[in-house]
This record gives structure tokens, sequence and C-alpha cells, in this order.
């Protein structure tokens, strides 16, 4: 028996319509420390992977590990039933073939209840491990979101060149350039509008602006994101929950 | 022009 309740139903519906553009369909791990998925794009370029730790729950129990296969768009038209400030608690027996969803309105003496049909996903898991980090960028989600829809004016490529002191951003197209410098900030006053760098390796890497796209859908999650670089390696976008993680891992693009 | 890896080539060598 699986039994999860969030104190806020806006958290999981958040987390769906952050996920539901890059993956229609994938399977929910839930084991009694919490839920997980792993879902990689239907182009195989993007790798989404959600830690929603048991902590992050009101209330939380799983007997036993159980595989909920869902339907993400299906999920998403459910809870967006629900008001963001309600309970909303999810269930599912073992062997299920429906989850159960539930949403208490904190005020008014309302309860809505609904079942969402569960589906057989066959998914084959990508083996991600930890990954050497050559530079690490954490900044503002939203800026990061701005600097992404800004490039995808100029070019289906976004480049991210990262010194010592600085990340530049830059768009090269049919219809000109764009550059987008950032520079590492403190701001004690307003800790989350604080920009970092580190660095070990200087980078250069280039990604899809479509799939910077989605990723970007995330940035209601978390006031900040954090950028993983390496060399040759896929981009690690993350944008952390309360207790836990969404996690976009994006292949770089190459030159011939 | 620029090609765009796919992550088994990252994650799953095999």
């Amino acid at each position: 028996m699986l039994e999860g309740k969030f104190e806020e139903a806006s958290l999981l519906k958040k987390i769906v319509e952050a996920m539901k553009d890059c993956v229609s369909s994938c399977n929910f791990n839930c084991t009694e420390n919490g839920i997980s998925v792993q879902a990689v794009d239907n182009s195989r370029v993007l790798l989404i992977s959600l830690l929603i730790e048991k902590d992050t729950f009101e209330e939380y129990r799983c007997d036993r590990n159980i595989t909920l296969g869902v339907g993400l768009g299906s999920l998403s038209k459910i809870i967006g039933n629900g008001a963001n400030s309600d309970y909303l608690t999810i269930s599912a027996d073992d062997d299920a073939d429906k989850l159960n969803i539930i949403f208490e309105d904190k005020v008014k003496d309302k309860i809505s209840e609904y079942n969402l049909k569960l589906l057989d996903i066959d998914a084959d898991l990508l083996d991600v491990g930890p990954m050497d980090t050559d530079a690490t960028i954490t900044l503002p989600s939203a800026d990061f979101a701005k600097i992404c829809k800004d490039m995808k004016v100029l070019s289906e490529s976004l480049q991210i060149i990262v010194t010592k002191d600085s990340a530049l951003f830059q768009s090269v197209g049919d219809i000109g350039t764009g550059n987008i410098v950032i520079r590492p900030k403190t701001d004690i006053d307003h800790p989350e509008e604080s920009v970092t760098i580190s660095l070990d390796k200087p980078i250069d890497l280039s990604f899809g602006s479509k799939y910077l796209s989605d990723i970007i859908k995330a940035t209601s999650l978390s006031q900040k994101v954090t950028i993983k670089l390496t060399d040759q390696s896929p981009g690690v976008f993350e944008y952390k929950l309360p207790s836990g993680y969404l996690r976009f891992y994006l292949a770089p693009k190459f030159d011939e | 022009p620029q090609y765009q890896y796919i992550l088994k080539l990252f994650f799953d060598p095999e």
C-alpha cells in the first residue's frame, strides 16, 4: 500500500507540468524512502530524474516497493481539478491498476476523489551514475529561463562558455547573434538572487534550444537552478524540491 | 554544422 499526502497540491502540479511535455508517460517507483522517476524523451536526448523524498510529504507510507505507470497528460488533467492550496493525497494498493487521488479543501468541508488508470510501461533505464563536474553554475531559475527564451529567438542552439569569473550564453543564428554574460554575485539580503560559479576546467558546450525550453518549465519549482557542466558530457540542470530534486540530463551538441 | 548526441552514448556505452 502506498499513501502520500502533500501539504499543497501545487507541488505535484508543478512537478507534472515540468515533466509532461518531455515525456508522455513514466513509471513512478515508490519505496519506503519516497518516490522516484527516471524517464527519457522520445528523441533520447533529454533525461528526467525526479526524487520526491519521504520528508516532502505531510504523511507518507509505502509498505512494499511498487511501480506505478502514469500517463502524465492524464495525471495533469486530474490534478488540475484541485486547488493549489488543497491537501493532495495519492494512494494505491499493491498490484493496483489505478491511482487514487484525493483533494481536501482546507477551508470548505469538501473532498474530491479521482481514480487514474495506470499503464504498463516497459521503459529501459539508463545507468546514470555519479558524474565528474568541470563547472557548476548556480543562478536564479527565472534568470536562466529568460536567458534560454531570449537566446532561442536567434538560434536552435545555445552555447555555454564558462571561465573562471563568468558564464557566457551565446547564440549565433541567421538573423544575428546574442551574448549574455553573468558573473558571480553574493546578495546577502536576497540570497536567492546570488550567482555562484565554480570551475575546475573551462567549459564550452552547445545545447539544443528546444530541449532547454522544456527544462525551464521547471522554473516554478525552485528559485534557483544549478547547472553542472563537463566537457563533452551531458549537462545536468537541477531544481531542488523541499526534499528531493528534479534533474534534467541533456546531451550536448557536437560539431562535425 | 552541429549534430545532437543522444544520451545512450554517455550512460550506456554497451
